[in-house]
């Protein structure tokens, strides 16, 4: 019979970037980084995230629910190109 | 689609580009063919033209780097971030870099792409049997010089296809010094070096000396990646270390262990928990010729598009058999309307080989066990014969001898040789640039630059660097011009081009027609055939040829001999 697995061990790899992030660290990265999100956050940050992650879900035609879904998630995750989305 | 702000756009449509330099992941041919095809995707549509130049300023610089490469935005190690590239404009503008932490491949794994040997560069077929035993990668087995090897079809005991596969022992790439290989040991810095590399270089690429002294020779190349080389990591270009240690456990393959995101891993040395040296294992990479496809985008002016099917949207997915998307073609279509191209051929994915492995370096067959050598097979079939040929593509005399030209091959004769030629030589090996069929070639006896005309297109080879293609649209010939069918260059700087009943004068040095052109053949060189489809100047007389037959000219415009160019031109038998 297959034998129970131990917890897997996960360690941080010498030389990665951008590793070990939260899964609200990576979508603020990548809302500043492609153009959805300025860089200065106000008080109302809360508010600009879930409007930026609308802006990218119906700019990649994901289902806009201004929230961080599983789906929208694999996205940021998927490799592409480093050109923003919006703006310069 | 979308355009950039401002809708940035070429004020030209004969665009150039340069590649900076080369990845270690694919063979340099493969990249330079996988550039050419990502153009290729663009000027299908549009009348835009690319020219790929190696020296001064180009409109689009190709580079690949690491992480911080030369501009404000660095790459991001292996995966996430591909590539980026720059809208129309001076300077950095409309450049396209590349991510060097990724592995480039065609998108479907790993491409080791021989040389030499007999396959014509064919690439290797994993897995292969040799000696009644299979491989999942290059080997030296059966050889004493170390190369590395491979079957490139599934049975090499039954076929006896082999080649060789990337390797510094067998060349390098990029540096200074025209691809020799690597020597070991070299001396660096006072240090003696057994391997390949990445002291005294920021940048992460792996280089060795190509003499035993780098200090005083200062001769060096980039090392090639082995089909085993890790990707990324700390020890990018090392080979994976079998077994190692990871957290106190033997590992005889590639693991997952340790990661949350289940890529491949192994260590570079024996163990990890003591050097911390590691890198990922090949995967399926990503395809160059996709992503350069979706770059060169960006550098002709479009932003990404919403069309999750289309080549702009901005995540990466493979495609094996690629369109361009209406999407894309109705956005570079805006900025630069649909060009003179009726219906865009379909691109592959595939690389065409654009070189052919010499055969002229020493190497041996793989052998069962025991070294023995065996005669190479040559890159063209010698029993190719020239004085068989009815009628030639083009027949020129370049560098002092006659050459004939005919589906990708040549033939030379020499003033001094009466005999009929020998063997043939590939075009592509002298002048990779060209095509197969060449209407017309002549040399600038000044410049001694050489023109080959092929189609609507024409190249400028000045000694080995080539100029084009580019259309004779830009000499000034207009566009009811078919193509170039017979030349010949004068002492004046001027070249003469025929075609049919017309011919035009070329100022060689600025590359136009003169005023007063075309003019008829008939009138200025009667007696000629008036629908010849060869012209060329040999031995100061000109030749009109029209199926086997010349009819020669002097310098007075006076016919003085009709002959076989069998006979008379090849001294065949």
């Amino acid at each position: 019979a297959p034998t129970a697995s131990k917890t897997p061990v996960s360690i941080t790899f010498p030389g990665e970037i951008r590793k070990n992030m939260t899964s609200v660290e990576v979508a603020e990265w990548y809302l500043v980084k492609f153009g959805y999100l300025p860089l200065q956050q106000g008080s109302n940050h809360h508010v600009s995230l879930k409007k930026a992650l609308s802006q990218m879900q119906s700019k990649l035609g994901l289902k806009v629910t201004g929230n961080l879904d599983a789906e929208t998630l694999d996205a940021m995750k998927t490799p592409r190109c480093a050109v923003p989305d919006i703006g310069n | 689609y979308n355009t950039f702000e401002g809708e940035l756009k070429w004020d030209h449509n004969d665009l150039t580009y340069r590649i900076l330099n080369y990845s270690p992941d694919l063979d340099p041919d493969v990249i330079d063919d996988a550039f050419a095809r990502a153009f290729k995707v663009w000027s299908d549509v549009t009348p835009l033209t690319f020219t790929r130049i190696y020296s001064g300023e180009p409109d689009i610089n190709i580079m690949f780097g690491t992480e911080n490469h030369g501009d404000p935005y660095p790459f991001d190690g292996k995966d996430g971030l591909l590539a980026h590239a720059y809208p129309p404009g001076p300077g950095m503008q409309g450049d396209a870099h590349f991510d060097d932490d990724e592995f480039w491949t065609l998108g479907t794994g790993i491409v080791v792409k021989t040389r030499f040997g007999n396959a014509e560069g064919a690439a290797c077929h994993f897995p292969f049997v040799f000696d009644g035993q299979s491989y999942n990668s290059c080997t030296s087995d059966g050889r004493s010089d170390g190369l590395p090897w491979c079957s490139t079809t599934p049975d090499f005991d039954q076929d006896k296809k082999y080649g060789f596969c990337p390797s510094e022992l067998l060349y390098t790439y990029g540096g200074n010094s025209n691809g020799e290989p690597c020597v070991f040991p070299f001396i660096f810095d006072g240090v003696s070096y057994k391997g390949c590399t990445k002291d005294g270089r920021q940048d992460g690429y792996r280089w060795c000396s190509t003499t035993a002294n780098y200090d005083q020779d200062h001769k060096y190349g980039f090392c090639p990646n082995r089909d085993t080389s890790v990707i990324g990591g700390n020890s990018q270009g090392d080979p994976c270390v079998f077994p190692f240690t990871f957290l106190g456990k033997r590992y005889n393959s590639c693991t997952s262990e340790g990661r949350g995101d289940r890529k491949l891993w192994c260590a570079t040395t024996s163990s990890y928990d003591q050097d911390k040296k590691w890198g990922f294992c090949p995967d399926q990479g990503y395809s160059l010729f996709l992503v350069a496809a979706h770059e060169f985008g960006h550098s002709l002016g479009l932003e990404h598009s919403d069309v999750k099917d289309a080549l702009m949207y901005p995540m990466y997915s493979y495609v094996k058999d690629f369109e361009l998307h209406e999407d894309d073609v109705n956005g570079i279509q805006y900025l630069y309307g649909s060009g003179p191209h009726p219906a865009p051929p379909k691109p592959t994915d595939k690389p065409i080989p654009t070189t052919t492995p010499s055969t002229s370096i020493t190497t041996t067959t793989p052998s069962t066990r025991t070294t023995t050598t065996t005669p190479l097979t040559p890159s063209v079939n010698p029993a190719l014969d020239a004085c068989k040929v009815k009628m030639f593509d083009a027949i020129a005399e370049l560098q002092g001898a006659l050459h004939f030209f005919k589906d990708g091959l040549f033939w030379t004769v020499t003033s001094k040789n009466k005999n009929a030629p020998q063997s043939p030589r590939k075009i592509s090996d002298t002048w990779p640039a060209l095509p197969s069929k060449i209407d017309t070639a002549f040399q600038d006896p000044t410049s001694k630059n050489m023109f080959f005309f092929s189609g609507r297109k024409f190249w400028q080879y000045t000694g080995k660097s080539v100029l084009g293609p580019r259309s004779i649209e830009k000499l000034g010939l207009s566009k009811d011009v078919e193509g170039i069918m017979g030349s010949f260059a004068r002492d004046n700087g001027k070249a003469l081009l025929f075609n049919g009943e017309r011919y035009w004068r070329l100022n060689v040095k600025t590359l136009t027609i003169d005023k007063g052109y075309p003019r008829l053949t008939d009138v200025d060189y009667a007696g000629v055939p008036s629908d010849s489809h060869d012209v060329f100047l040999y031995q100061g007389k000109y030749y009109f040829c029209q199926d086997r037959f010349f009819w020669r000219m002097t310098s007075r415009k006076q016919v003085d001999r009709v002959g076989y160019v069998k006979y008379d031109l090849l001294h065949c038998p």
